[in-house]
């Protein structure tokens, strides 16, 4: 089983649009996924169709110990999904509990009994308790580049994080950069993605995500790129990029 | 003197770089205009071409009581700007002071001793101290969406937060919407547009901010758009959404 976080702290770089359309099209190439949203905001819960106050998922979990089987919501044969639930804010709040506040989530993921080929964690824009979870549960980490200078800015900084938490707890994570919202024509793009291949060559996915408005559109459905046009270049984007997932593929 | 807040819960909508270029554009007005960062990342600070380890900022004064008349650094004749500071990601997770925790700012505010026509404060994309802070502090807030489904969604949700603490402290706060990264061409950026000037008629502000390439490369000069590209479309777009702010101007 592979966990993989998908991990950035600098915002609105497509971490929730990686998240369901990264993790629909592993399911279409035949694995059995569970994605899990570990964002107060619940955007992976939204884009997904889920919607409605009272809705719990993994904020029972974490909180008050609940059972993660009994929140796996199956949205197709091979895709699950566990929401975040409208009280995963109060974990950044937790006081009581010392370190152990941040391996909840690790702790429940051992109790999982569906055997999963993949576990996507869709994480929040900041590096609290909820983004440690995260890390501590899974063994890889997705970074997605926006083609712009902050973008790069926050890669460095997520990655010294990870690094810091590995030599602490004496622990590798296998670490993955993928480029997303990519326009070819803009020199800002290519300079960011040269940079990238330059100072990480082996963390560098080879498919990048390219800026397709279908893929911006498709949440307002409720739907994934793949429910909602299937021949598009998003959906073609996002299949090469499980086929990299799939084969270790860097670029 | 106007006190603004720059806040969404959504990340990536253009917080930060209304923040920088609406402060230009007002002190090219002939305001004198003070800039806080009040985010971890330091993205503000960061754009402004201020770099470095073992920067300080608004940080000290938050969490070591200091004056805030020392951190202000000098950008141009009439622009002021407090960086982040690399402590600051610390506030929320400051335990002890219970309510007082959250009125920081508002107290250092107070101890200004320049003058300034208006303060910007720019926020993280999260709802923690952090932006507790900057709403107890302002009397004003600003919310950038971005032309999609989920940056609506949080465009509620911030809403729904600032309602919930005005009715909690008796104090009522403007608001305004400000429509960023827009695309005329795309048809779900004309459907966000519509649908917010249906349901917040008065809060939107006349200017659309268009996307335009020039706004996201002026950050890695460490330069605002009236730096880098004066002649530019996003020049234009943030120098008529200042005369919006200075005429309180609804669309
Ligand atoms: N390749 C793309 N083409 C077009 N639009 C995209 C693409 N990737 C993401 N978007 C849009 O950009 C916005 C931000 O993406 P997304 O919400 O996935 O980022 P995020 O990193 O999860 O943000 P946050 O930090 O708020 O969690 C969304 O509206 C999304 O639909
Ligand atoms: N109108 C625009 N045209 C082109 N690019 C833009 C525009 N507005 C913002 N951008 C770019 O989009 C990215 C996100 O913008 P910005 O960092 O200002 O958002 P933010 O809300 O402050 O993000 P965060 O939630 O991470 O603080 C940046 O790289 C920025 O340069
Ligand atoms: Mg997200
Ligand atoms: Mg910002």
């Amino acid at each position: 089983m592979r966990k993989i976080s998908i991990i950035s702290q600098k915002g609105g770089v497509g971490k929730t649009t990686t998240s369901m359309n990264l993790s629909h099209a592993l399911m279409l190439a035949g694995k059995k996924v569970l994605m899990i949203d570990m964002d107060p905001q619940s955007n992976l819960t939204a884009s997904l169709g889920l919607h409605g106050p009272g809705l719990t998922g993994i904020d029972s979990v974490l909180l008050d110990q609940g059972d993660i089987n009994q929140y796996i919501v199956n949205l197709k044969n091979g895709l699950d999904l566990i929401p975040a639930g409208d009280k995963l804010g109060e974990l950044e709040f937790v006081t009581k509990g010392g370190a152990e506040r941040g391996f909840r989530l690790e702790a429940a993921l051992r109790k999982l009994k569906s055997k999963y080929d993949f576990v996507f964690v869709d994480c929040p824009p900041s590096s609290g308790l909820l983004g440690m979870n995260a890390i501590m549960a899974t063994c890889e980490i997705i970074v997605p580049v926006s083609s712009d200078f902050l973008s790069m800015q926050g890669l460095s900084r997520v990655l010294g994080i990870v690094q810091y938490i590995e030599e602490k707890l004496k622990r590798k994570n296998k670490k993955w950069i993928v480029l997303t919202r990519f326009q070819q024509r803009r020199r800002l793009a290519q300079e960011v993605k040269e940079k990238v291949y330059r100072y990480f060559p082996r963390l560098v996915l080879a498919t990048s995500i390219r800026e397709t408005v279908a893929l911006a559109e498709s949440p307002s459905y409720g739907k994934t790129i793949f429910e909602y046009r299937s021949a598009s270049r998003g959906a073609q984007d996002y299949s090469d990029l499980a086929k990299d997932i799939l084969n270790g593929e860097r670029a």
